[in-house]
């Protein structure tokens, strides 16, 4: 079995979670539960490329959602929808063969392992982006554990890439 | 002491990748 294969998808998240917050957004995103809402994460899109996820864009996702899953997941729908269209119009690629996170079980059951998938696609926008070089430096300074994480993580999003 | 060669080993694996990913050309071209 490879390393990828054996990607704990619940270190990935919590990994992942440390990394999202070095984006410092207004949004809180300290726990599997605050990011569910999807804003930080569209805070955090925002942040990576402005010239795509305008204030039009941001402006669809509902803000204070509360317990409200249907509320969630339709935020988290056009946040994943937007990660898609970002990756194929200004990244030029294609992820194929990854499996997409169910945002239904993040919008209802906070599911820390499909949020995990979530946050490794915006992860993949963040490392091929054109401030790239900001952000894999932010990682390279991170504790290695999470880098290790975080590297198993693009090269798993890299393998299912095609142009 | 093989966990200190273990952990510059690692370190090096991790500096290697990024710095690869760094150079990686990305986006539309145009």
């Amino acid at each position: 079995m490879s390393a990828l294969e054996t990607l704990d998808r619940l270190e990935l998240c919590e990994s992942l979670l440390t990394w999202i917050q070095t984006f410092s957004v207004e949004a809180p995103c300290s726990t599997v539960d605050e990011l569910t809402s999807g804003e930080a994460m569209a805070q955090v899109l925002q942040k990576i490329d402005v010239m795509y996820f305008t204030d039009a864009w941001i402006s669809r996702i509902k803000p204070e959602v509360g317990d409200n899953w249907r509320l969630k997941m339709s935020n988290l729908k056009k946040i994943l929808k937007g990660i898609l269209d970002y990756n194929h119009e200004v990244l030029g690629q294609q992820i194929n063969d990854f499996t997409l996170p169910d945002v239904s079980l993040i919008a209802e059951h906070s599911d820390a392992a499909e949020l995990g998938r979530m946050l490794q696609l915006i992860l993949g926008c963040a490392v091929n982006c054109e401030q790239k070089q900001e952000y894999i430096q932010t990682i390279m300074m991170m504790e290695e554990s999470v880098q290790h994480v975080v590297m198993t993580a693009i090269q798993e999003l890299m393998s299912k890439e095609s142009p | 002491d093989p966990n200190m060669k273990g952990a510059a080993a690692n370190e090096g694996v991790l500096a290697n990748f990024f710095n690869s990913l760094l150079s990686k050309k990305t986006g539309v071209p145009g």
